[in-house]
């Protein structure tokens, strides 16, 4: 094990308890930077944490960003990005402007195990794992994907009903504790400007809609974020992006995180898909998750600068 | 352990809508048990499937008869998951 978060190793993937174990020495050592927050319980019983980075001595709810990675368990680099996050995080404020200035107004809130026990499954049943590990009534089949599992055109065209199927949207909207703990929070806190849920892979940044083709109110202020965003990341080790609306650069998805949060009134709502190779897919090389953070940061500054520029 | 030995991973070309809704057709037979890690969406972007090794064979077949080009992803998913475990065993050691 690390003896704190300086010698922990970044170029490995690591098992949720090592992950846990992470947190708690970040807050540890940045007391007044970060804490931890339980959000929730899954469904197998595990405690659902998410880092809370914000500068603020009082009990107040600032204008925050939400970053959330390993919603879908099999997808690695993503916990092994938010990871690398963490850390920049607490390595950059006081040294770079910009977060500076972002952390000194708004809080940052990081959820890096969005599924713990399907992370956990991954590791020591099923490296394939997608979905959570909840029990579906008549069926042996297991779990339901927590990104069809969101009030938001739940059950409609884009996902399924077959409980058997790595799309299936789950028993009823918020089924999922992994999905209504975040849920809960968001709409306790009232305060959160951009929500970001992070994928792994194919290389996108994708915002509202998923679920239908019609554009969203703000589908134009999106798109040109998305492509500083992009073109940001891009400059950092060249690697492509494409950008749009969910329904309109890949498929039809109801259900989705990202359509909900837009339809909570979080205007900056976007779902990135980190890199593959082309060769990889999931099973990203664990060599590449310290450039993959490195792009993905780049990206992610650009939409929390402009969020804490653009009030509203 | 869940074993993937002679699991293979397919990237498939759909070329215009029709084969598309060719490879939704494929998605929809269960009893394949394929794991569409990129699902079919607009023609002209890749699709990548994980297909079982009992159902190589045939999934090959049918995309060969549907005239849709593929070519392999990844040869043996175990064999990727076998590296991945090594490096992590490496880092703990």
């Amino acid at each position: 094990r690390a003896a704190n978060t300086d010698t922990f190793n970044y170029e490995t993937y690591h098992t949720l308890d090592e992950i846990y174990s992470f947190m708690d020495m970040l807050v540890a050592e940045n007391p007044n930077l970060v804490s931890k927050i339980q959000i929730g319980k899954t469904y197998e019983g595990r405690p659902i944490f998410v880092l809370k980075f914000s500068t603020s001595t009082k009990e107040e709810k600032r204008p925050a960003i939400w970053i959330d990675t390993g919603i879908h368990s099999r997808e690695w680099v993503t916990q092994a990005s938010g990871t690398w996050f963490a850390k920049k995080i607490t390595k950059d404020y006081k040294q770079d402007k910009t977060l500076t200035s972002i952390l000194d107004n708004m809080d940052i809130f990081l959820e890096i195990v969005t599924n713990p026990d399907g992370y956990a499954f991954t590791h020591s049943k099923n490296r394939l794992w997608r979905k959570t590990r909840s029990r579906n009534d008549g069926t042996s089949c297991v779990g339901a994907d927590p990104n069809r599992n969101w009030d938001a055109a739940f059950g409609k065209p884009g996902a399924s009903g077959n409980p058997c199927t790595e799309t299936y949207h789950g028993k009823a909207p918020n089924s999922e504790s992994e999905v209504k703990s975040i849920v809960d929070f968001v709409q306790n806190h009232k305060n959160i400007k951009a929500f970001i849920s992070i994928h792994s892979y194919s290389q996108l940044l994708l915002y509202p809609y998923g679920y239908t083709k019609d554009p969203a109110p703000d589908q134009q202020e999106l798109d040109q974020l998305a492509k500083a965003a992009v073109d940001a990341l891009s400059a950092v080790h060249g690697t492509k992006y494409k950008y749009g609306s969910i329904y309109t650069t890949i498929y039809q998805a109801s259900g989705n995180t990202v359509d909900w949060t837009y339809g909570q009134g979080i205007k900056y709502s976007y779902t990135f898909e980190l890199r593959d190779t082309g060769r990889y897919g999931f099973l990203l090389p664990a060599a590449q998750i310290v450039p993959t953070a490195e792009e993905t940061w780049a990206a992610l500054m650009t939409i929390m600068d402009h969020t804490h520029k653009h009030p509203y | 352990r869940e074993d993937f030995v002679g699991h293979q991973v397919l990237r498939i070309l759909a070329a215009d809508e029709a084969q598309v809704q060719t490879v939704k057709e494929l998605e929809e037979l269960e009893h394949l048990q394929l794991d569409f890690w990129r699902g079919p969406a607009q023609p002209g972007s890749s699709i990548d499937v994980r297909v079982p090794f009992a159902s190589v064979q045939a999934v090959k077949m049918f995309l060969e008869s549907s005239g849709l080009s593929y070519s392999i992803m990844i040869e043996d998913v175990q064999a990727l998951l076998d590296e991945e475990q090594e490096q992590m065993f490496a880092f703990q050691a």
